[in-house]
């Protein structure tokens, strides 16, 4: 039987390795999907807790990765990245089915790996700036100070690692990457080129459509 | 339903539009519609005016966002829609300059359609292109293929875009919807966007429309 779930603010107590198994196998192969063969990483030391409710089990874990290094910058996590990740994954457990509700990678502290880290950053600064300069060709983009052109650049390469990252977690055919909305914050496009009111607006009632099926 | 149909191929969609700086969505999705709706009864294919609907729908909020229930009524009590060329699209609200006597189109009424998707798909391919709001979820990264986010980053309760059905196949087996977008043809795929089809991804479902033209 499931247990009781923990009172408000009590923290569920943190589970043996073995049992998080599985939701920790989950998640990494979550992570690994779409990834070619050479890059994938593979699973750390794993610890966690769970919450359980009436069907449902969540998994908060905390996982190290050890990631293989990988040379395309359109693919690769940031090169600090590339050894060893700490990772938070939530997984629910719904009757055996797993979900992964969210997946926030980063770097371990990586200061003692020295100068090669230093010219791997160097590298990557390169390339992104590379990057970044055929985007604002293709889209003719204009900024109007070096400051907003360098904060822009930042924007732009937080949404290429935020495009691997939708890119990992997509179940169809679907390619992320570089669009002409690349250079803008998630709250910017949210602003300027969607439609807040659709979500809790009901509009006109209108009368429903005969199915085509209908004699 | 038929197992692919698409819009495209029988001279029913205008080109790719783009909304610009504006959020404006909603009247490019209702514009399409109708689009569709005339060339099916009238034979002929016009390119109508989102301007108009930013202008002159007093209900919606222009940029700011709108439904399209409320633009079927805007055209309805308005008297019709001019074309693109007599009331051309600027991206912000100016005043309304709708004029009776340059309308070319013209709507009857306006119905919800079946959250089913098989009976969506069956409608469309009947009955023309539909007007839909979707969750763009990683529509901002959006490069090609069939898009299929996990549902919980995807939520059917979080629509924010509203865009236009055209037609509907499978790929390799994966069963598609193939939309239209409003952000011109150099996002997507030539301006278009799939989404997968028959799992309620995003929402696709949730706010099926059409006009009415008898």
């Amino acid at each position: 039987a499931p247990a009781p779930p923990p009172a408000a603010g009590a923290q569920a107590p943190e589970l043996a390795p073995a049992e998080l198994l599985a939701p920790a196998r989950f998640a990494l192969e979550m992570y690994n999907r779409d990834r070619p063969a050479g890059t994938r990483a593979v699973l750390g030391a794993v610890r966690g807790r769970v919450r359980r409710a009436g069907r449902g089990s969540l998994y908060s874990l905390k996982a190290t990765l050890e990631e293989t290094p990988c040379n395309d910058p359109t693919v690769c996590q940031l090169p600090v990245s590339k050894k060893t990740l700490l990772c938070s994954f939530e997984v629910l457990d719904e009757l055996g089915k797993h979900v992964l509700l969210r997946r926030d990678c980063g770097p371990v502290d990586t200061k003692i790996t020295g100068a090669g880290v230093a010219e791997d950053a160097g590298d990557f600064t390169v390339k992104m700036t590379s990057i970044f300069k055929d985007f604002v060709i293709t889209y003719n983009r204009t900024y109007e100070t070096k400051e907003e052109a360098q904060w822009r650049m930042s924007i732009f390469v937080n949404n290429l690692v935020r495009a691997q990252k939708i890119q990992a977690l997509d179940r169809g055919t679907a390619q992320y990457g570089v669009t002409k909305f690349s250079d803008l914050t998630e709250e910017e496009f949210h602003t300027i080129y969607l439609n807040p009111l659709l979500k809790d607006n009901p509009g006109q009632k209108m009368r429903r459509a005969k199915s085509v099926e209908d004699p | 339903a038929l197992p692919e149909w698409d819009w495209r191929e029988k001279g029913a969609v205008t080109k790719v539009k783009d909304q610009g700086m504006c959020g404006s969505c909603w009247a490019f999705s209702v514009t399409g519609n109708v689009e569709g709706q005339w060339f099916l009864k009238e034979g002929n294919l016009l390119s109508l005016s989102e301007q108009e609907l930013l202008d002159c729908d007093k209900v919606d909020k222009a940029c700011l966002g709108g439904l399209p229930s409320n633009a079927y009524s805007a055209i309805k009590i308005l008297g019709g829609l001019e074309t693109e060329d007599d009331y051309s699209y600027q991206g912000r609200l100016q005043t309304c300059s709708f004029s009776a006597d340059k309308a070319k189109v013209y709507i009857n009424d306006s119905v919800e359609l079946s959250q089913n998707e098989h009976k969506m798909a069956a409608w469309l391919a009947k009955k023309g292109p539909i007007s839909v709001a979707i969750n763009a979820f990683g529509m901002q990264f959006y490069r090609r293929g069939i898009a299929h986010p996990l549902r919980p980053l995807c939520s059917p309760w979080l629509i924010d875009h509203a865009v236009l059905l055209v037609g509907y196949g499978n790929r390799s087996a994966v069963p598609f919807w193939a939309i239209k977008n409003s952000w011109g043809p150099d996002w997507g795929e030539q301006g278009y966007y799939y989404l997968h089809r028959g799992s309620g991804a995003c929402g696709v479902n949730t706010m099926a429309s059409s006009a009415v033209v008898d």
